[in-house]
């Protein structure tokens, strides 16, 4: 795992709050496909940390803000159509979350059958973590890994990303190492 | 999940005419001292992702040189690849894979630094 210069975190309360663009966004996926991702891929992360977060309906005053952009959208990551990139974040406190638009984003692969179809909440779940403080890891499995193979996925946090994201805020009191370790084995086996 | 191996990444890419990173296959097994049309593009491309300081005249060739392969054996090194210093099919699978905008490595003024911060216990 890996940390931005300086290691930035959230350091403004156990509780951050997120939010959808409700102009940036994708027709092709009902908004409650999107956001019942994007609660899972937060779920995650606040499973293994002390830090819970809130979906709001204010997306200005979110502390996270998340949306799906096309090409040049202003802050200098122009995005590059179809594969390629497909999304960043910033690091904290910064809290901005851009997936690109031109993708074929799918959440479920048994009805996106797209070559390029690319999976949403893997990398919601990537994304968050840069949110986070996590920078990119060169452990093949970990969730924060940098790239992605179209209608690949990979949402379970590996070791790495845990031992990552808990360096930066510790540990969630009800986290279980021996579980976690177990369902990391069957996850391996799968 | 493990990155595509190269025709199984060739493949799915085809699907998409204008992927914008389709042309890099064309790149296997360059080697170096050799000059192949459009490496500049890969070789902004390890640029953007924290491997390649931009020249001084901010424009980079299409010719396989040291500067080069040294970016190459970075990036192998960075993502867990064999350390060939080579565009071998893993190396080329993986420049082609979709991934993060974010930059792998972190640049203070323009010098590249080979880690970034990390701990490790």
């Amino acid at each position: 795992y890996a940390f931005f210069n300086g290691q930035p975190r959230w350091i403004r309360g156990s509780t951050l709050t997120y939010a959808l663009s409700p102009d940036y966004t994708i027709e092709y996926l009902t908004s409650s496909e999107i956001r019942n991702v994007v609660r899972r891929s937060f779920s995650r992360w606040s499973a293994v940390i002390p830090l819970n977060f809130t979906e709001s309906l204010d997306y200005e005053s979110s502390d996270i803000r998340i949306g799906f952009y096309q090409g040049d959208h202003g802050d200098g990551e122009a995005f590059d159509g179809v594969l390629g990139v497909l999304a960043h974040a910033f690091s904290p406190e910064n809290g901005r979350l851009h997936l690109d638009a031109a993708e074929r984003w799918a959440v479920d692969f048994e009805k996106e059958k797209s070559k390029v179809a690319v999976d949403l909440e893997s990398v919601v779940t990537h994304e968050i973590g840069h949110v986070l403080g996590l920078a990119h890891s060169a452990v093949k499995e970990a969730v924060m890994y940098p790239s992605l193979s179209p209608r690949g996925k990979k949402v379970e946090l590996r070791m790495d990303d845990v031992e990552g994201v808990q360096a930066l805020y510790g540990s969630n009191p009800n986290f279980k190492l021996d579980s976690f370790l177990e369902s990391e084995k069957s996850t391996n086996t799968g | 999940t493990t990155p595509l191996d190269f025709t199984t990444a060739t493949a799915a890419f085809d699907a998409s005419n204008n992927y914008v990173w389709r042309n890099f296959a064309r790149f296997l097994d360059a080697g170096k001292g050799s000059e192949v049309t459009g490496m500049s593009e890969l070789k902004k491309y390890l640029n953007r992702f924290g491997y390649l300081p931009v020249s001084p005249e901010n424009n980079f060739s299409d010719f396989v040189d040291d500067q080069f392969v040294s970016a190459l054996i970075l990036y192998q090194k960075r993502l867990g690849l064999s350390v060939t210093g080579k565009l071998d099919s893993e190396t080329i699978a993986s420049i082609m894979s979709p991934r993060c905008g974010m930059s792998d490595l972190i640049k203070i003024n323009d010098a590249t630094t080979s880690t970034i911060h990390s701990t490790r216990r």
